[in-house]
């Protein structure tokens, strides 16, 4: 473990005072190492040790008798933070929830959907899921089915191939079903596709979501800035939400999305099924991407 | 980066350092290569030698001797496609079925996702598509059932290629992998050799987790091939470097869009190429 290997660099340090800047650089190194295998990006971690290398050079580890058990609580404190700091608990919503999801092909956008279905009316919510795929063979009649797994009202225009339809019409649509939720899945996009990008552009202009939630796979590496920050720029996401955590990936693309966007991570999706959604814990995390 | 044809300073490698760890090559592969490069480049190389020499470096550690798919002489050569969940096994499936289309082969499909909303329906439209069969049984049912429907049919009407859609799972679930292995197994009960490729398809955004997904389907269902997906986004996939140095599993085909045509043929100097673009 990272712990372990800094434990190594400082082990002929005990009782001698004064850390060298070879014993820093070397546990700098380790550092790195780490981060880059649990595919933080790589600007990331570069700003991310020169905020651990200052606060290795302070009072705490210089006067530790365990230097490197101090650098790992700096490396842990310091990656809990730039997490988001203390885990967040979701409140029930309240008013007319509009939640738009966004993101590449295959991160479990529609999955979600049903999942935040269920969330919702856990926590006494009436959702709408709504699906503006019109493009994946299929897309619909996955929500479809969903929708009835939560049994919650679903809707679509079947023949329709403008996601703009439908979601202008969902909006009449959950007023009159009575529901105080509506759930817009849209299809998978590549943030290179300008086209596509217009589309769910102007899906959010008509619709005007009060959560845009982009979803983001846990295993994507380097990629995640790139996509993440196009995201954000074009149609401005409110939160992230990060998928299959139930995976063994190391998921550093959750602190290179949070440090990339600014924007917090709602959601850990941890399965399959329709109730497998928790609450996003930045200590958890933290510890997770350590290895 | 550069103005290309200048001479390379150290801080030049740190670039290329650059290029290479954000196409997911990975630090374990990165770190020593870059380290090699700054101790035993000679003094000011030029900028084009240097990327000429990464590029042989890269390119000799994939397979040297790459077959492409493995063609059964005694009946339907059966195909197995996995991987972790949305890589883009259904579509991929379709793709290649429509690839062997073009060579004037007969092409059977088997759903063997009987757990995913609406996963046979999605093959299905795939399936009329194409003008081919896809065998389904309801949902819930036994996946080894399905394969082994199919395959009964395949042989029954000599059809030449068969090809078994799975679901999604993740690598880490032990269960999940059993059931692949019994697909598998019930596969090659039932004919000989069966199934002769089996593929693991990789998203080209995923990170070093690649490796680890590659190492294990490895390890349970031994594979025969690696597809990327998605290489049409701004990832590209560096980590089937270390797939094919350290697992010895080729890559034999990238998809590259959503349609049926976004499929190509696997070259590691082009691949190589797009890396340090
Ligand atoms: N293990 C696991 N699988 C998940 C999770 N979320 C989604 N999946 C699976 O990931 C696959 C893709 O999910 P979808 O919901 O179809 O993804 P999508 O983003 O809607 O895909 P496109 O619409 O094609 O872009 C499916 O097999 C899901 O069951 C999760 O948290 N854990
Ligand atoms: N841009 C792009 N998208 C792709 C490519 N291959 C597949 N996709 C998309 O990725 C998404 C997931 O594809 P699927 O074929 O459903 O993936 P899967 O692996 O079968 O998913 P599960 O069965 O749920 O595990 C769909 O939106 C596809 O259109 C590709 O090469 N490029
Ligand atoms: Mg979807
Ligand atoms: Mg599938």
């Amino acid at each position: 473990t990272l712990g372990q290997k800094l434990n190594k660099v400082f082990k002929d340090l005990r009782g001698y005072g004064k850390l060298s800047e070879k014993n820093i650089s070397d546990a700098l190194r380790e550092i790195r190492m780490a981060l880059l295998e649990a595919d933080v990006h790589f600007s990331v971690v570069k700003d991310f040790l020169s905020k651990v290398k200052e606060k290795s050079l302070g009072q705490e580890v210089l006067n530790s008798i365990t230097p490197g058990q101090q650098v790992v609580k700096i490396v842990h404190d310091e990656l809990v933070e730039l997490l988001g700091g203390e885990a967040v608990e979701l409140e029930r919503p309240k008013g007319f929830v509009k939640i738009l999801l966004v993101g590449l092909q295959g991160a479990g956008k529609t999955t979600t959907a049903g999942k935040l279905a269920s969330w919702l009316k856990r926590n006494k919510k009436r959702p709408l899921l709504v699906s503006c795929d019109t493009q994946r063979p299929a897309a619909r009649d996955q929500l479809r089915i969903l929708a009835e797994q939560v049994d919650v009202p679903f809707f679509t225009i079947n023949d329709e191939k403008d996601p703009k339809k439908i979601a202008a019409a969902a909006i009449d649509r959950a007023t009159e079903e009575g529901v105080d939720a509506i759930i817009v899945d849209t299809a998978g996009r590549l943030h290179v596709d300008e086209e596509l990008m217009d589309e769910v552009v102007q899906v959010r202009d008509l619709f005007q979501p009060n959560e845009i939630l982009f979803v983001a796979d846990a295993m994507t590496g380097q990629d995640a800035v790139q996509s993440a920050k196009a995201f954000n720029e074009s149609v401005g996401t409110t939160g992230i939400i990060l998928s299959k955590l139930d995976g063994d990936s190391r998921g550093g693309a959750a602190l290179s999305i949070r440090w990339i966007t600014g924007k917090p991570i709602k959601f850990c999706g941890i399965g399959e099924k329709l109730d497998q959604l928790e609450a996003f814990y930045p200590d958890r995390m933290a510890s997770r991407i350590l290895g | 980066i550069f103005s290309g044809g200048g001479k390379i300073a150290p801080e030049d490698l740190d670039s290329i350092e650059e290029i290479l760890l954000s196409a997911d090559l990975g630090p374990s592969t990165v770190i020593p290569l870059i380290d090699h490069l700054r101790d035993n480049s000679p003094k000011g190389i030029e900028y084009n030698e240097l990327l000429s020499y990464l590029e042989k470096e890269i390119e000799s550690l994939f397979q040297q001797d790459r077959k492409s798919l493995i063609q059964n002489s005694a009946g339907p050569t059966v195909i197995m496609m996995v991987g972790v969940n949305g890589t883009g096994k259904t579509t991929t499936v379709a793709k290649l079925a429509q690839y062997y289309k073009q060579q004037g082969k007969s092409v059977m499909l088997a759903s063997c996702d009987t757990f995913r909303a609406a996963a046979t329906d999605q093959l299905q439209v795939w399936a009329d598509r194409l003008g081919i069969e896809a065998i389904q049984q309801g949902a819930g049912a036994d996946p080894a059932a399905v394969a082994f429907d199919a395959l009964k049919a395949a042989l029954s009407r000599g059809t030449d290629v068969l090809i078994c859609d799975t679901a999604g799972r993740l690598h880490n679930k032990s269960n999940l992998m059993e059931e692949l292995k019994k697909i598998s197994r019930v596969l090659g009960k039932e004919l000989e050799g069966a199934p002769h490729e089996t593929l693991l398809v990789l998203d080209a955004v995923t990170g070093q987790n690649g490796f680890i997904q590659a190492e294990q389907f490895h390890k349970e269902l031994n594979l025969s091939g690696v597809i990327v997906s998605k290489l049409d986004g701004t990832a590209k996939a560096g980590v089937v470097v270390s797939i094919e140095k350290d697992l010895q599993i080729p890559v034999k085909f990238v998809g590259v869009g959503e349609s049926i045509d976004d499929f190509a043929l696997f070259s590691p100097k082009e691949f190589v190429k797009e890396l340090l673009e």
